[in-house]
């Protein structure tokens, strides 16, 4: 049984995945040997209008997208899922002529996973453009964090914490958002941990630019300290903003054949 | 649990429309 990875894909595959593995057991175990499967041309007929309708909403798509990687992905998942089709057609047609037709039930088989694999990669194509979206924030923090070494007054300070400030609570409430789409618990806690040492941080290296900026404009030294300190935050920040970036890309596969 | 192939077909559409749902709905 495949496991998916976000709530959202989870519930649309896993009433199909759990059908397909069902009806593949019973042919496996003979349960159906000798007997007719009945006349499936209208299910199939439907089929293959959701199908031809997938592809046309799906092209359309393709040709509006600006991300390149949904470009790439998109067609071939199209061709799977229309010849899987195809298959089930050519199925329903051995059926009528011969009821009990064994290559015609391979047929179904390999037909409706095809369908379960190319309508997977479809979903996995956009929830991966989904966290591209999360990740370009994130890097835009990270850019932005780096900032934090040009502020060398008050006056930048303030600008520095009203630009950075948007962008947070953004990245937040977008990582806030992903853990509870995701069906991996650890992958979960990881996000929830990672974006709370970052909020906690916040406040640090803000408090650690504000001593900086102080130590440097009194010249009573001090200032090396300030800036290591300045440093060892935002190093702390930076990591986990990665680590962030890092989780936001594992799937439950990755977890798997990393064990 | 019995499934029977026109319970999966009917799944099958059922999913596709909503993996279409999905695509029109992001798209926007």
């Amino acid at each position: 049984m495949p496991v998916f990875h976000t709530k959202t894909i989870e519930s649309i595959l896993e009433p199909v995945a759990q059908q397909i593995s069902h009806l593949v057991i019973m042919h496996e175990e003979g349960e159906v040997d000798g007997k007719a499967i009945p006349d499936l041309t209208v299910p199939v007929a439907a089929v293959q209008a959701a199908v031809s309708n997938l592809v046309r909403v799906g092209k359309e798509t393709v040709q509006t997208t600006e991300d390149q990687l949904m470009k790439r992905d998109m067609p071939p998942a199209f061709i799977k899922v229309e010849n899987s089709s195809s298959k089930l057609v050519q199925a329903s047609q051995m059926l009528k002529a011969d009821p009990y037709s064994v290559p015609a039930r391979d047929y179904l088989i390999d037909g409706s996973r095809g369908i379960l694999s190319g309508t997977s990669d479809l979903l996995l194509t956009f929830d991966e453009a989904e966290v591209r979206k999360i990740i370009r924030v994130c890097k835009g923090i990270l850019e932005y964090l780096t900032v934090a070494e040009v502020v060398e007054t008050m006056e930048d300070l303030i600008t520095y914490t009203k630009n950075l400030g948007p962008g947070m609570t953004k990245m937040s409430k977008m990582i806030e958002e992903r853990q509870q789409e995701l069906t991996h618990q650890e992958h979960r806690q990881m996000l929830v941990n990672s974006m709370n040492t970052v909020k906690e941080l916040l406040p640090v290296l803000i408090s650690a630019i504000k001593i900086f900026v102080t130590t440097k404009s009194s010249r009573g030294g001090g200032t090396e300290e300030a800036e290591r300190n300045r440093r060892f935050t935002f190093e702390k920040m930076s990591a986990e903003i990665n680590e962030i970036i890092r989780v936001l890309q594992l799937t439950t596969w990755d977890e798997d054949a990393w064990a | 649990l019995r499934v029977s192939w026109e319970q999966l077909l009917t799944t099958i559409a059922r999913t596709i429309n909503e993996v279409e749902n999905q695509i029109l709905t992001r798209d926007a």
